[in-house]
């Protein structure tokens, strides 16, 4: 409705264009895959599995309005507004993970012992806008 | 639909980190030797691998290898514990998220390999429990045993077993005293994979819960085949040597980069919002609930 009322009326020809700001960024906000294998490291020599982690990471543009589509916060959208509109010093949000699993790990220990443990929130499972 | 949850995944088209990438991905984990924001960056694991190296940095000296029947066990605990891609599975019994196998690192009295007397088996083990951490605390402690080859693995055994935990004083030659001993007996089917666990969980809780981190045990034990209970009647000691055995520790760690179950903040943390609204509501209930109590 603010667009509407502050906008100037668009001819036929502004329309996509005008339409353009509303539509999804191409590239936008998603999970991507990644893997790689501690041997790449050299940590194979303690971390007996797993043989390869896959963390995962978030990359893409956020769009204007992304409550809905990521369920980011109001604040996100409010964020969204005052750079586009007040001060552009204040950065838009970013395209982050949202939710986490954990991963176990097999080790060796200084000393011979081995361990297995469980560790919080080791791979990205959703992006969000933030 | 992914994306109308709010989610935002697709088919994966799957990156992996190219080889010259290691040697940047190494560059990227040296940290700063002071802690604060560099070290905030570093995913939990590789700041728990990163402080264990010689000044911070992740150790590329070989560390001691562990028994091979060790390793064997653990890799199979993993593979009961958590997917392929290393996701940890719900499982029964103990909550844990650690599980520590400790080998003997050495003894008193009696030598590893020394004739038995007779058909009884005696051995001192020494376990150093340093890796233990204050935030992790004990759940259940086993004995692990494994047999050698000679043992059909049809046997059926029992053994007579006393343990006593001993003090261990290093600062002095006074011999160590005996603080604690039980006997009891234990029978078992010596099947596929010829492992035995023996719980000691009474004897080392009070032990590591008082932050005791040497712990000195001795164990004399007795192994006959056939099972007093059925009709084989108790015969043939086993003459088979029985290897040291390991220390199991089951614990919950409890500190905050250890993966938590059914902790609403935990687990993908999807939950916290949630969890928040509903920790609101029951704790309105509850506070109206607490002071109609009062009145």
């Amino acid at each position: 409705n603010e667009n509407l009322k502050a906008a100037p009326p668009t001819s036929p020809s502004n329309l996509s264009d005008y339409l353009k700001q509303f539509a999804l960024p191409q590239d936008e906000c998603e999970l991507h895959p990644f893997r790689l294998s501690f041997s790449q490291l050299r940590w194979d020599r303690w971390i007996v599995a797993p043989q390869r982690y896959s963390p995962h990471f978030c990359r893409g543009e956020c769009p204007r309005a992304p409550r809905q589509r990521y369920g980011s916060p109001v604040h996100t959208l409010v964020q969204n507004l005052i750079s586009e509109r007040l001060d552009p010093a204040v950065p838009r949000p970013s395209c982050v993970p949202a939710e986490y699993s954990p991963l176990s790990v097999l080790t060796i220990e200084p000393g011979g012992s081995i361990a297995y443990k469980e560790y919080e929130d080791m791979i990205a499972t959703r992006c969000t806008c933030r | 639909n992914p994306r109308a949850q709010g989610g935002s995944e697709k088919a994966p088209r799957v990156l992996a980190a190219p080889q010259d990438a290691a040697s940047e991905l190494s560059a990227l984990l040296q940290l700063p030797r002071e802690r604060g924001q560099g070290r905030a960056l570093v995913p939990p694991l590789l700041q728990v691998l990163a402080d264990r190296g010689p000044e911070g940095w992740p150790s590329q000296a070989p560390r001691l290898q562990p028994d091979s029947r060790a390793l064997r066990y653990m890799k199979r605990l993993y593979r009961m514990s958590a997917t392929k891609e290393g996701i940890p599975r719900a499982h029964r019994g103990p909550p844990y998220n650690t599980v520590r196998l400790f080998t003997p690192c050495g003894e008193c009295g009696r030598r590893r390999g020394e004739p038995a007397t007779g058909d009884v088996n005696s051995v001192d083990l020494l376990f150093n429990l340093d890796r233990v951490t204050a935030l992790e605390h004990l759940l259940k402690s086993v004995l692990l045993y494994s047999f050698d080859t000679s043992v059909p693995t049809s046997s059926s055994i029992t053994c007579i077993c006393h343990l006593s935990l001993k003090e261990r004083d290093f600062s002095s030659q006074v011999c160590p005293n005996i603080s604690h001993s039980v006997a009891f007996s234990l029978h078992f089917d010596v099947r596929k994979r010829r492992w035995v666990e023996i719980d000691v969980t009474p004897f080392l809780q009070p032990l590591i819960a008082t932050n005791r981190r040497n712990i000195h045990m001795a164990l004399n034990f007795t192994c006959l085949m056939g099972d007093p209970q059925g009709s084989t009647t108790l015969q043939n000691p086993v003459k088979a040597t029985l290897v040291p055995p390991s220390l199991l520790l089951y614990l919950n760690d409890t500190s905050e980069q250890a993966y938590h179950r059914g902790n609403p903040l935990g687990h993908g943390r999807q939950g916290a919002a949630r969890a928040g609204r509903d920790r609101g509501k029951g704790n309105n209930s509850q506070g109206k609930r607490a002071s109609r109590q009062r009145r």
